[in-house]
């Protein structure tokens, strides 16, 4: 099993070689753009990254309107 | 509003926490925004205990996921008080609801807004000024290989998957920024902080932003 687990490690790490391959590819001359690499995350695949840590339900939240909002006085 | 602010500079901002393999990024975030609001009001600046929001937060699931804006509902309606982390230590995994007595001291909620502010990132960024660090979520499937720089691609609105904190801004460059604080731990992206694009809510940050009253 630990083998099995060695080469599925192995696998995800090259699929991340090529992720940031890609990520860094694009608008690369962009002004301060974002960069990727290798992190503590690198070891694992996409799904099950996501399946780990990206675990927050989206929430729908009004829209926020400044019409009906008291301004606050000028006050000390 | 200013080129650059940022909660931290003013020392009420506790450090990076890390969440290990728990998926309880909508509890850090939401314990992450009392512990600043509540140092701004001029309490010690003190890490509270996110295990608690975790174990005893009934509308979500715990390690298994949860939403920031159910948290601070459940923290408004049962006026939960918030014990420090090292009473109610993060485990990394789910537990027994602990409650503790009244004469224990913790720190409950006056209430809580949570708007959508997508196209109206001026209007959030004096949000974050007038109220603290604000709790927004975020498609952050991009992130899993951020190391650093300004997330301007790679991520969509309307997509949320993952709670962090907004702790300022710096617009005195050529991209203006939020600066985020996530719960990976400091050895993910810069110190464990990420910086997205301001103005074109760049991975949904703006679309679902909530601020807490202490």
């Amino acid at each position: 099993p630990s083998t099995r687990s060695a080469k599925r490690r192995t696998a995800a790490f090259r699929e991340s070689l090529k992720r940031h391959r890609y990520l860094n590819s694009v608008f690369p001359h962009e002004n301060a753009t974002a960069f990727y690499g290798i992190n503590q995350f690198s070891y694992l695949f996409p799904e099950e990254f996501k399946a780990i840590y990206l675990r927050s339900e989206p929430s729908r939240c009004p829209r926020y309107s400044s019409e009906g909002q008291t301004p606050v006085p000028n006050i000390s | 509003l200013p080129l650059r602010f940022d909660w931290r500079d003013k020392h009420v901002v506790t450090s990076v926490r890390n969440q290990q393999t728990c998926g309880g990024c909508w509890a850090f975030s939401v314990v992450g925004a009392v512990e600043s609001v509540r140092a701004i009001r001029g309490a010690p600046l003190e890490d509270l205990s996110a295990q608690q929001v975790i174990d005893c937060s009934y509308s979500n699931f715990g390690c298994s996921g949860g939403s920031p804006l159910s948290a601070l509902i459940w923290l408004n309606k049962t006026q939960e008080k918030l014990v420090r982390d090292s009473e109610y230590p993060f485990t990394a995994q789910n537990g027994l609801c602990r409650y503790f007595s009244r004469a224990q001291p913790g720190v409950s909620i006056q209430g809580y807004v949570a708007y959508d502010f997508s196209d109206q990132e001026n209007v959030m960024a004096r949000a974050l000024l007038l109220s603290g660090p604000l709790v927004v979520t975020v498609d952050a499937v991009s992130w899993q290989d951020y190391l650093g720089g300004i997330i301007q691609h790679h991520c969509s609105s309307g997509k949320a998957n993952h709670a962090v904190l907004v702790t300022g801004f710096d617009r005195t460059g050529r991209t203006p920024y939020w600066i985020v604080r996530n719960s990976w731990g400091s050895s993910w992206g810069v110190g464990g902080y990420v910086y997205v694009r301001m103005g074109s809510n760049v991975c949904g940050i703006a679309d679902s932003v909530s601020a807490v009253l202490v």
